[in-house]
């Protein structure tokens, strides 16, 4: 464990954390993506498969659990509790376009063509593109809640902390995963737009997010 | 090479 990847998954925890408590509290989810969050937690679930069969540390296992935890929760409240409050006519990303090429990715492009594997390694796939509808729906209503962008810059912010991450362990271990490094790449370049409009709209204090 | 997977990473 280092500082990067401490504090990446603490960003992590943060904005899933951040997003939960504001659909749970304003007891609405308008402005937030429901199919990015469905792929969220296809992200958690096809990940973390190993987390009855490998015990890794107490840490590990807790946050598996966080994490599956409020994927869900989150999904359970913007489908069934405020089902009322989603935009599903904003969130129209078509989401077969990304589940389609990152399973058959997922089968060419592995470490071992074994189920667990496999699995792996779409959930490491599927994570780099998984915030496309949500981005897809802020460009389509043309504006973000300052909070869901607080969401988003620490969702964003986590992955670029692990490249950090796989920078020192590459230094220290002398080894990296190259499918993990070059999605998280790609994930975090989807943030560079985002990050540009946070850091010149949001923390100017012009509260909402509105794009050109 | 030195690629191969990170087990311990979330």
């Amino acid at each position: 464990m280092n500082i990067f990847r401490l504090l990446g998954d603490m960003c992590h925890l943060v904005a899933i954390i951040i997003l939960f408590l504001k659909i749970w509290r304003s007891k609405s989810c308008a402005g937030i993506s429901g199919k990015s969050q469905v792929l969220f937690a296809l992200v958690f679930t096809t990940r973390y498969l190993d987390l009855f069969t490998s015990f890794i540390s107490v840490y590990n296992t807790v946050m598996k659990v966080v994490f599956l935890v409020l994927a869900y929760a989150t999904v359970y409240l913007i489908y069934l509790r405020f089902r009322s409050t989603y935009n599903s006519e904003s969130d129209s990303f078509r989401v077969e376009f990304l589940l389609v090429p990152v399973a058959g990715l997922s089968f060419l492009e592995n470490y071992a063509f074994a189920p667990l594997e496999i699995l792996w390694t779409f959930s490491i796939y599927l994570e780099s593109v998984a915030i496309l509808p949500q981005l897809f729906m802020i460009t389509k209503t043309g504006e973000a809640e300052s909070i869901t962008t607080h969401y988003l810059f620490f969702l964003g912010l986590y992955r670029a902390l692990y490249l950090a991450n796989w920078v020192w362990r590459y230094h220290t271990e002398g080894f990296f995963d190259q499918i993990a490094v070059v999605s998280g790449v790609v994930q975090t370049i989807f943030y560079c737009d985002f990050f540009y409009l946070y850091f010149t709209k949001v923390l100017r204090g012009s509260g909402k997010m509105t794009l050109p | 090479c030195h690629r191969r997977k990170v087990k311990d990473e979330l």
